[in-house]
């Protein structure tokens, strides 16, 4: 029974997508049923797994709108064990259109539910805002893995996300969990980063990953190749950290 | 008669809220009458003022919905030269409240008409996405100032931006132009950088500010003093570059 995890945090720019992204393809790596869902009309999951878009009429708003199955639109990437469901700009509509839908927070949870039995993991790569489109991602999930950039604004609004989280489980999902909170673009070397993160692990305790996202620039030049870091550049502190990362995941699954 | 500006692009952490702050202060101490207006439900640049958000009733939010009028929201800032009108998480409704309202995308335009007259700039900093509040601010903006980071995913979603805003010349204010195009977080060491700022040149000219602001952790710094870096830093590269910004602003503005 595939495990449905929603990446999000509407801070932008924390590396929701590089994390959806470069987990999905460790998680595959590792041989691990995965698929990934592209929720953010930016599209940047699907081109960051090197997914052309040359299909506009399957991809995720299709899904939500019921214009087609899910399993007609996934699609296969270059790696065996991960599927991806496309975004395109349509889905900047969805969330007007989803608004006069019965049902309208449960939507993604009642389309993903036919897929659980094919994967081990579903990952949702969702947008930085907390409208009705990241409301159905946290619906649908079993748990949510928040990346948080070590700067000032990103703190600042990781208490906004946990209320969302809170008010989601006592009206939509009581069974939402946190998977993790991940610290990601870690500069070592800068005050503000140490101190973030001295914070954090005090704050949040085993939730927080030890691995520890590095800023790294192989990790941004990836996508303008179409690749996961494990593709683009294995040697690198990016790649080795999303390893550490999903084995870290991996041993959080089985401990239960 | 005052110039209306929105910040914007839907890619999350470019560097809106940073851009919206120091070229506001910037502004402010060259003595030109500024209003910055926090259309985030973040409220980044609300405390990246330094404003301690005391009072709740006082807010974009209570302007917006008409409960206070904007004159009655605007609070004064360490500048004598700026004001702010801040934001609170109760913006996050705003979006689905502001649905059923006539004339929905000019509510902002409407309400910050009053205000023109006593401001020379009036600075939008707008959240990371396309939704209603943002097109609020396209249509009340004279113009729109891009800030653009140089990486891959920031570049691929320029289009849509620029998709976005041609839309809303059409069919909601065919005066907004863009007023420029800023880079930011440039790391002149990495060729990612140097490429996008290639080709940002080439294909948008002068549009481009010949200004551009470097990676400096002064600027990530400041917020958690609830200061501009003018304040927080002046003589550091953040502070320098964002000085050089408001020149070339204002010459742009003399130069019609
Ligand atoms: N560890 C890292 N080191 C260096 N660059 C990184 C790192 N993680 C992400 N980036 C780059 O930083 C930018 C922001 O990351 P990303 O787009 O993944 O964040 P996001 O949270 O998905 O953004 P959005 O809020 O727009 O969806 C991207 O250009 C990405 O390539
Ligand atoms: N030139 C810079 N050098 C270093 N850090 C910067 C720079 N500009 C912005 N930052 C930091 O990077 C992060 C993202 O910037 P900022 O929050 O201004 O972006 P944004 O586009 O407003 O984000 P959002 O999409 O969430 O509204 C912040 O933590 C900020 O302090
Ligand atoms: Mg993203
Ligand atoms: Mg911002």
């Amino acid at each position: 029974m595939g495990k449905i995890i929603s990446i999000a945090n509407q801070k932008g720019g924390v590396g929701k997508t590089t994390t959806a992204v470069n987990l999905a393809a460790s998680l595959a790596i590792a041989e691990r049923r995965t698929l990934l869902v592209d929720l953010d009309p930016q599209g940047n999951a699907t081109s960051g797994v090197g997914y052309a878009g040359d299909d506009a009429q399957r991809t995720i708003y299709q899904a939500l709108l019921g214009l087609a199955t899910p399993a007609e639109v996934l699609q296969q990437t270059e790696f065996s064990y991960l599927d991806i469901i496309p975004a395109d700009p349509d889905l900047i509509g969805a969330e007007m259109e989803l608004l006069h839908y019965e049902r309208r927070e449960f939507i993604l949870a009642d389309r993903l539910s036919s897929l659980r039995e094919r994967y081990d993991y579903i990952l949702i790569d969702c947008s930085p805002s907390l409208g009705l489109l990241t409301i159905n991602a946290l619906a649908a999930a079993d748990t949510i893995l928040i990346p948080l950039q070590s700067e000032y604004y990103a703190m600042e609004g990781l208490g906004q996300l946990l209320f969302t989280v809170r008010r989601v489980q006592e009206t939509l999902n009581p069974g939402l969990e946190i998977e993790g909170i991940l610290l990601t673009m870690m500069d070592q070397r800068t005050t503000l980063a140490r101190q973030v993160e001295k914070e954090v692990r005090e704050h949040f305790g085993p939730l927080v990953y030890q691995a520890v996202i590095p800023r790294n620039v192989r990790l941004s030049e990836s996508p303008s190749h179409g690749k996961p870091i494990a593709l683009y550049d294995v040697s690198s502190t990016g790649a080795q950290a999303y390893f550490q990362l999903a084995d870290e995941f991996m041993r959080r699954q089985a401990a239960g």
